[in-house]
């Protein structure tokens, strides 16, 4: 699975998300990506979230809409990132992965597996890692 | 602080010899994203930009490279969402297609539908005189040597694609 959450100039807030799904899936099974909520969610008056990780427990917790919530409560995004993976890992025992952004630019990269590819561009810097505590940048 | 973009490519095992590609891969999204945005384009244009860029490069369980489904064909999902109106677009078990991203932003813009799945997504691609591509496109050896590995009746793909805890 790929995916990116982006605020422009104007403020606007968008979500992507694209995957080939689970490996060996049976034909027709349809994870967590399509799913609005799931795999991805955007609200100019919240933030976005893009998923990636086992779907079927990602639909379980709609996670990405789960993470706004928890935005809108006032958590932080990493906070509300680290919240919405450990309910998921918690109830239903799945692994997965969300970058997470909100209106003001402030972003986090968060994920209950042990890797996870990603990377941030913000203020000309690139921003990138994919272990664990993994955070170099490099200007753009 | 704005504006900003974030990609991400797949949470799970990541093999050693793939992971300076998967780095470079979601950094030169990442770049291309932002200079889309510094241009003064969209968010929405930002993110599909990120994405098809992804959904191209190999490296990534998305558009070519994906994994393959029991049959050891190519099932595609992808959704896209604009905050300001919380507009959203999505695609499901589609085939034969190169950037199912951008058939999910044209089911957002030209249909009053959420998501269309299978041979009506596309159907609806010819439609929008989206190129259909053969499947053998979207195969890559590394996603055929995966399939087989988990054809084994003791196989546990979940566990193969997704590793453990971090």
């Amino acid at each position: 699975t790929v995916g990116a959450v982006a605020v422009d100039g104007e403020g606007n807030i968008s979500c992507a998300t694209s995957t080939g799904g689970m490996l060996n899936k049976m034909e027709g099974r349809v994870g967590d990506t399509p799913c609005i909520g799931s795999g991805g969610y955007a609200d100019n008056n919240i933030g976005a979230v893009s998923t990636t990780g086992h779907g079927e427990a990602i639909m379980k917790v709609t996670l990405a809409r789960l993470i706004l919530f928890h935005m809108e409560q006032g958590q932080s995004v990493e906070a509300a990132s680290d919240l919405g993976l450990a309910y998921m890992r918690s109830r239903v025992h799945g692994l997965g992965g969300v970058v997470t952004v909100d209106p003001r630019g402030h972003w986090a990269v968060r994920f209950s597996s042990r890797q996870m590819s990603w990377a941030a561009a913000q203020k000309d810097t690139l921003h990138y890692g994919l272990y664990t505590g993994e955070h170099y940048t490099q200007s753009i | 602080m704005l504006p900003v973009v974030v990609v991400h490519g797949g949470a799970g095992q990541i093999p050693k010899e793939r992971s300076e590609m998967s780095t470079a891969g979601v950094c030169r999204a990442a770049r291309a994203a932002y200079s889309i945005l510094q241009g003064g384009g969209s968010s929405m244009d930002a993110v599909v930009e990120a994405v098809s860029l992804l959904e191209n490069d190999p490296s990534f369980n998305a558009g070519c490279g994906s994994v393959l489904n029991v049959k050891g064909e190519v099932e595609m999902d992808a959704i896209v969402m604009d905050g300001k109106m919380l507009r959203s677009g999505a695609v499901s078990a589609v085939r034969n297609i190169a950037n199912p991203v951008q058939l999910a932003r044209l089911v957002m813009d030209k249909t009053s539908h959420a998501c269309l799945t299978a041979e009506g997504a596309n159907q609806f691609a010819s439609a929008m005189g989206v190129p259909s591509v053969p499947q053998e496109s979207l195969i890559t050896e590394y996603s055929q040597m995966r399939w087989k590995k988990n054809l084994t009746p003791d196989a546990d793909p979940v566990e193969c694609q997704m590793g453990k805890m971090g």
